[in-house]
């Protein structure tokens, strides 16, 4: 049984489409199977593999053309790619009763093929991410270590325990984990201990280093392992990914 | 007449919140009468000058409840805070006639109580940040030089665009600047090369360099000349803002 985990933050910026890519490279390299939705109208996670030529896309699914249809990148990762068009989607499907299940709907029919389901999602609590949040088993929260990045966490989990209560009882608030981390600026440290007092254990031990080759890959339409596999950003997503491992079992 | 600049990128944490912040301390430090609208259902804008205890702010203008209302910060600069609860108004303005007018409309009758109008936007192109488009005389685009954020920028220039064409006739795609700039950093050089080969003279000379005072301030509710003066960030807004004051002669 699959499971789907969801990778949200309103706050921009954050890391959420760097995170939903090299996890989920990671876990297909450890022999998993996973499917990664690119949710955001940016449509970064789509543009983080270089894919271009494709004639489907998530907005089409939600829209009710088809059902999902992914291309695969490699063995164990597919990928359903976004577009600029699902900027609209959040208007259209608005009036759509029980809009907030379109995307589990989709995935419902599919979850058994697959080990793990990576959504990334934009930089807002919109529809968009509500359908995230509606179909994950778990979410992840990727976290700046900064001042502003903290202020929106009441607002997100907030938003997470309405869901909770009115949408999706099984989703799970599956963990926090720290990016773009300089352990040499005090604000990352002081922010890292306000984190790990109020989310005490769901906090991921793994901490992504800030590491430029985590954002010169995606240039190149590569992952980080494939890009630079002695880097700290494949070090840190590799430890990560193994936390998640343990955290699912 | 007051100079209405929207600062906006849909690409999440490019620095909207803070050179809005600073662009206007730095415009008001100069003499000129500066007002920031926070437009950010985040409300970091608000968030960073430390302001809690009003009763008012920009959602129920919006919306209608009264006229637009701010709060002081210094002599030169007012500030019309934000809520949490305007990440409702994208769908209550939603069927409103004219609806991408609302804020224009709440602009006009103080705009020439100000030299500058400054806009903070969300990370998105829905209705607040067209709002701010349409009120708009000018946008100023803060681009972190990093491959994900250039991606986003051919979106950006067709929506834009599109509001100069239906809805407001004398908007300006006003400049392109540089945020958490380190020229040691290879992709953000040739990502600053590309930049100023598409925007051409529309590129600041500024560059907003990396510097992680501009990241502490926001916690102590100042913006970076109340709380460091000698910084590489307090010197690149204050180069910048002149370089806005000449481009708006
Ligand atoms: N650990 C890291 N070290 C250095 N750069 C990073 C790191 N993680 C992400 N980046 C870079 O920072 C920028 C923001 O990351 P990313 O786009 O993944 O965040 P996001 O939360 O998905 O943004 P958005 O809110 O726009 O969707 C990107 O340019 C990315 O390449
Ligand atoms: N030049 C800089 N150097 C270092 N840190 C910076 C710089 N500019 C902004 N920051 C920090 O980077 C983060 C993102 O900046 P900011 O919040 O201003 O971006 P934004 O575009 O407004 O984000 P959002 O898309 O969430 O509205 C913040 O924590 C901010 O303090
Ligand atoms: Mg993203
Ligand atoms: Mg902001």
């Amino acid at each position: 049984m699959g499971r789907v985990i969801t990778f949200s933050n309103h706050k921009g910026g954050v890391g959420k489409t760097t995170s939903t890519v090299n996890v989920g490279v990671a876990l297909s390299e450890m022999g998993q199977k996973v499917l990664l939705i690119d949710l955001d109208p940016q449509a970064n996670l789509t543009q983080s593999f270089g894919i271009t030529k494709v004639n489907f896309n998530i907005y089409e699914a939600l829209i009710g053309k088809y059902e999902l249809r992914w291309t695969s990148i490699s063995e164990n990762l597919d990928v359903v790619p976004s577009t600029l068009d699902l900027s609209g989607a959040e208007i259209e499907l608005g009036a759509e009763p029980g809009r907030e299940f379109i995307l589990r709907e989709l995935i419902e029919p599919i979850r058994d093929q697959y080990d793990y389901i990576l959504l990334d999602t934009p930089p807002s609590l919109g529809l968009l991410t509500v359908n995230a949040l509606t179909s994950a088993d778990a979410v992840y929260i990727p976290l700046q270590a900064e001042y502003l990045a903290l202020q929106g966490l009441t607002k997100l989990t907030t938003v997470i325990r309405k869901i909770q209560r009115r949408l999706n009882r099984k989703l799970e608030l599956g963990g926090v984990f720290l990016t773009q981390y300089d352990r040499r600026k005090i604000l990352n440290r002081e922010v890292a201990e306000t984190v790990s007092n109020f989310f005490k254990d769901k906090v991921f031990k793994t901490k992504i280093r800030d590491n430029v080759a985590l954002a010169e890959a995606p240039s190149l339409g590569k992952d980080i392992f494939n890009y630079n596999k002695k880097s700290n950003g494949a070090k840190d997503y590799l430890s990560l990914s193994k936390e998640i491992i343990a955290r699912n079992r």
